[in-house]
Formats: C-alpha cells, structure tokens, sequence
C-alpha cells in the first residue's frame, strides 16, 4: 500500500485539484484508491460529490479519540474510489490534539488497519504545517508537493524544505519529498518559465516530467461534484491527469 | 484608525498581493500606514523588500510574551509604509497562545498603543481559522475578503461567514465582512462570470465595484521585492489596486 501525500503550505496550488484528480485516474487503471481529506475547507470531499462528515463518527474522531477509520470510509462508486470525507471538526485539530498522546502519530496508526485493502492511499493536506500535515507526512510513503510557477510558491517550497528537515531531525524519521509536479502552468509566462527552469536546477530528480497546464475545466468540475475525468474526458488538464498516474505509477511501484 | 484586515481560509486567493499593493496605495495618497505580517510564510515580508524578523522582538513576543508592538515595527522608506514582519515562530502560534489568557484579544490590545501613529493598519492573515486569524478578526474595524470566482473559493466564502457568526456569538463581538474583492478576474471564463453573478446576487452591499484583473505583472513584482505600484506603475494589476484604494478611502472614512 502507497500512501501518497498530497502538501504545501502555500495556499491555492492545486493539492486538492491533484488528489482529486489523481484518485480518479488511478482508479480508472484498476487499483483500489482510498482518498482522505483532512483539510477542514473540505474542498477534496465536495470536489468528490459528497457532503462533509456531520452525525456519524468523522476522520477527527479517528485522530483524536481512536475510532476506527474504516468507520468513516463512503464509497464513491461513480468514481471508483472510496473517500474518508472532512469534517468541521478539524479547524479545532491543532487545539484538541494537545493533550493526545503521539498526536502526530495517529493518522500513521489508523492506516495499519488498511494494510491490504487499497493499493493507494491519498491524502489532501490543509495549507499550513500544523498538527494534520504533520500527521499526513509521518503517515505517507510518498509526498507529491504540486507547485504554482510562481514567486511565493518557490518560498513557500524552501521553507517546507526546511520544515521537513526539522520534522526529520525531532523524530527520527526520513520524510522526502519524492515528486514536485508543476500545475496552472502557463509556458507563455516569462515568470512561469524562470520558476521552472529554477525547479529544474535545483531539484531534478525530483521534479515530474508531466505538467498540469492552466485549464478551465478543472476550475469547473467541482461545482459539479466530479474530478475531470467524470466532467470532461477529453480536457487538457484531466489528460495531464491521466499522465501523472501513469509517471506515479513507474516512479513509485517499482521501489 | 481604521484596522482593515485581510483575510480567507481559501488559500492562494490574493490576500497577500491585496495587502502589500492596498498598503503601498494607500500610502501613495499620503495616508500613514503599516502593513503587518501574520502569516509564517512571511510573503508580505519579502514582497516589501524585508527579510523574516530573527533576531530582534517579534510579532510572536507581542502575541504570546506581552512585548511591545512599537519594538517590531520597519520603516519601508522605499515604499512610504511600514512593516511588521513575520516570523518562524507563528507556525507554532495555534499551540503556544493555548496557555496565554485572553489569547484571541493581544493583537487588539497591542495595537492600541498605535492609536493616532497611524491613518491604516492593514493586516495580511495565514490561509486558516487559526488563532492568528482569530486575532486579526477580533482587531479589525474593517474586513476585506479577497477572492477568485471560482466554486472552491466560493465554498470557503460560506464556511468563513459561518465561522465569523460563531465567533460572534461566542465573543460577544459583531464582526462583519466589510468587502468583497474579486480578484484574477477573468471576463472570458463563464465559472467566473457565474460565481460573480452570485456574489452579485448574495453580497450586493458588500461586493467591491473594483474588480481586480489577472495580471501576470502582480506576480511577477513580488520578485523584486516590490509593490506593483514600484514594479510597473502603469500596469493594469497596479492600476486595480489604486482604484481600490479610492474605493476604501471612500467606503471607510466616512463611517
Ligand atoms: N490546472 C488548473 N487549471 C485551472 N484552474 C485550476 C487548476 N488547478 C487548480 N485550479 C483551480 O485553482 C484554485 C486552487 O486550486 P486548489 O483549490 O486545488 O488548490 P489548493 O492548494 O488545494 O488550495 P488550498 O491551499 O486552499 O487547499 C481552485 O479554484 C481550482 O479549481
Ligand atoms: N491579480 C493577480 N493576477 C495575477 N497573479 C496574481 C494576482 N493576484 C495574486 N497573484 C499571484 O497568485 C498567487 C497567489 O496570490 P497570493 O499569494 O497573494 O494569495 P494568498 O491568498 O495570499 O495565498 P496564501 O493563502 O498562500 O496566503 C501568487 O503567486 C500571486 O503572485
Ligand atoms: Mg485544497
Ligand atoms: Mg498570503
């Protein structure tokens, strides 16, 4: 089992558009796909046509209180993947999680218990470095950090860097970042070029040859409850969609 | 004084460019302003030419630690505002202000002490409902909610006019949102169209007349440190955001 996290703390990048998105196009090649949104906005849960988690036992009380994660698992059969949907709860998480003993470890803990359903697990993180991306990275096996060619994107890049290495050196663990996948990319824009001509200096190996071009259509789908696949098939960017299951399916299943 | 916040959970919907380009705007009309940073990603700081606060008192020491706001202040001399900085100490913000009494209400006592040194105190928040957020709520006089016409910044904006009445009815305050700003407006793109018609439709008084364009010069100038109006004064972004300022002296100084 994968599991794949998707994160960057800079605000607006596409890591919902890309979880949503990727859910749906690994799904359409067989594999079984679990999506959990941990993002108090919700965006990858409406994104995947459902509503947020309200009466019966959410994601937070998972984190917070040890239930069962496979209580909180909704089927998405039009889409072919299973969904742990969001929940209100979460904008109190970083408050509540203080007095849970290994807080950052629970998301890890719950996932044992999935060993064997999913071939992948992802994971749509908030944008900022609290107490849930913590808990997603200490959980993934991979992190897939989808970046705007721009400015504050390229910061925000140094500083998770930096982030990831101080995680790293409290806990013990060996977080990486294994893809950077460039989205909204626009090849006319000078800016866009120069950003990206940067990633590839800096990080190569890490740096995905595919590229989500800016595309309208999956600005669309979500008001319509649906991943590009399910909107509009034939899309440019639900076809860069499709391609980066495929480029996610080489990179990380032969490891 | 008027205290004019900027704030969204969405992420990556134009906060930050509203806040340095409004800030560098208002200044423009001879309006003394300081712009403050509260978002750990610090890019307020550094689209003001200005490095993260290390050394020195931060806004952390004025937040968590009862340190005086006037010892975090820097004078952008270039630019005719000034500037509290961010710092590395707001990622942990949520967690640290758990033990400080009257944690939701240091900024608005800290900026008191300002009273009369300024015409505007514009403040750039974090893309979440955190404590920082809650901070610059419970300060602000006036409150700016950038947005793009999309459907998940849609979402956000219904979810962030909930938590604003929670808040309300928790604190006793009466926090309202004072403007809307549509922000990367594309005229082309019918989801654009649409989600404006329904901004039109739900938030007339609200909605700003000032529409700001996508304009790849506003993300371009945070590259060189600068406000658009010191990057291309003539562009079309800069343009906007000048309007705006016109707007916000008109809608706000005759209260
Ligand atoms: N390739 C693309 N082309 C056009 N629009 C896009 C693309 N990817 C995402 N978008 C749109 O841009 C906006 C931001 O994307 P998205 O919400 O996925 O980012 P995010 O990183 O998840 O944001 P947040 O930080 O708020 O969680 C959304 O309105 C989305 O529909
Ligand atoms: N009108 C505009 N035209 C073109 N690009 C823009 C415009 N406004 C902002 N941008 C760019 O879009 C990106 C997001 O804007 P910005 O960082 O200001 O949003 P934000 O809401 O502050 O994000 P966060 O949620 O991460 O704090 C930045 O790269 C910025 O340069
Ligand atoms: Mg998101
Ligand atoms: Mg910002």
């Amino acid at each position: 089992m994968i599991t794949l996290v998707v994160a960057n703390q800079k605000g607006g990048v596409g890591k919902t558009t890309t979880a949503v998105n990727l859910a749906a196009s690994l799904a359409a090649t067989k594999r079984k796909v679990l999506l959990i949104d941990i993002d108090s906005q919700a965006n990858a849960t409406t994104g995947s046509g459902h509503e947020k988690a309200e009466d019966k036992l959410t994601i937070m009380d998972v984190l917070a209180r040890g239930a069962c994660i496979k209580e909180t698992i909704l089927t998405c059969t039009d889409f072919g993947f299973d969904l742990v949907p969001s929940c209100q709860d979460l904008i109190s998480a970083d408050i509540e999680m203080t007095t849970v003993p290994a807080a950052s470890l629970q998301l890890k803990n719950a996932l044992r218990s999935l060993e064997g359903s999913y071939d992948y697990v992802i994971i749509d993180c908030p944008p900022s470095l609290g107490i849930l991306t913590l808990n997603a990275l200490r959980a993934s096996s991979k992190l897939i950090i989808p970046m705007q060619c721009e400015y504050y994107a390229m910061e925000g890049l140094v500083s998770l860097n930096k982030a990831i290495n101080d995680i790293n050196s409290k806990t013990g663990e060996n977080i990486q970042i294994s893809a950077i996948l460039r989205t909204m990319f626009d090849p006319r824009a000078r800016l866009t070029r120069e950003v990206s001509e940067e990633l590839q200096k800096y990080f190569p190996n890490e740096l995905c040859s595919t590229v989500i071009p800016r595309n309208i259509k999956l600005a669309e789908a979500p008001s319509s409850g649906k991943p590009g696949l399910f909107y509009d098939p034939t899309a440019k960017g639900t076809v860069a969609y499709l391609a980066l299951a495929g480029e996610v399916i080489s990179k990380f299943e032969k490891d």
